[in-house]
């Protein structure tokens, strides 16, 4: 199975 | 006071087009760099980029930065009403509640100004660091366009392999499975039809093919496209708007359980 990762799990909040 | 003209109007609303079905409601920022937007989808698998340089403008007025909050797909039908060839100007008043969209035909013929609503939007901005990619790909943009469209006929992902022989687009579904595989090529008549690859690794990341295909509505904004890939990174699809701008999109890979 494949697990969509967020955006977040890469870039930070600024 | 804010007063942007836009003689080649048409690249907005191309950008418009790129972006309204991906983020329903986002901030346009302004400030002495130029016009710019970045915002999420709204699942946050996607990010989207964009910058229009303030040399892009043949007037570029911004005393201050602002942000503007705006519905694209509002934003996108008043753009719709601009003619092909049209001159846009963007006015807002400081502390103003709205933005005046102006279209101006080429031969002043014609003159039509919209205005609409600004709204308050929450918007996270998320810092994107400098990285070195393991591999970067540029291509026709509409050879990639292509490509993604057909493999959706067969799959709802899609895995780029960037490999010393080329870069693999390939999709598996119920009826069967697909690979494209395109090869360096650069000995071609115009710039815009070659194909770089530039490798440092190989790489093979998976992506959910409906987004790819939503970013690939920016290909009128230009003839090439950038994908620049990393492991475990989201891939970068890059339209670069001229020598005034760009549009990214990121898009967060899937990853095997």
């Amino acid at each position: 199975a494949c697990l969509q990762k967020k955006i977040m799990d890469y870039f930070n909040s600024e | 006071m804010l007063e942007l003209r836009l003689v080649q109007g048409s690249l907005l609303k191309k950008l418009l087009e790129a972006i309204k079905d991906l983020v329903t409601d986002a901030n346009f920022d302004c400030s002495a760099t130029g016009f710019s937007l970045q915002a999420m989808d709204s699942s946050h698998v996607a990010l989207v980029s964009l910058l229009l340089r303030s040399e892009a403008f043949e007037h570029y007025r911004c005393d201050r930065n602002i942000s503007m909050g705006l519905n694209l797909s509002n934003m996108a039908k008043v753009l719709r009403c601009s003619g092909p060839d049209d001159i846009i100007t963007l006015k807002a008043d400081d502390g103003g509640d709205s933005l005046t969209f102006m279209f101006e035909s080429p031969n002043q013929d014609k003159i039509a100004d919209f205005e609409m609503k600004l709204m308050d939007i929450d918007s996270e901005h998320l810092g994107i660091p400098d990285t070195e990619y393991q591999a970067i790909v540029r291509m026709p943009s509409a050879e990639f366009a292509r490509i993604c469209k057909d493999l959706s006929g067969i799959g709802d992902t899609i895995a780029i392999s960037v490999t010393k022989e080329g870069v693999k687009f390939s999709t598996r579904g119920d009826i069967g499975s697909a690979n494209i595989v395109c090869r360096q090529n650069t000995s071609v008549d115009k710039p815009e039809d070659a194909t770089i690859i530039e490798m440092e690794e190989p790489v093979t990341l998976t992506f959910a093919l409906r987004y790819i295909n939503s970013f690939t509505k920016a290909t009128p904004l230009s003839n090439q496209v950038t994908l620049s890939l990393s492991s475990d990174l989201p891939v970068v699809v890059e339209y670069k708007i001229a020598e005034m701008g760009y549009i990214r999109f990121y898009l967060a890979p899937k990853i095997d359980e």
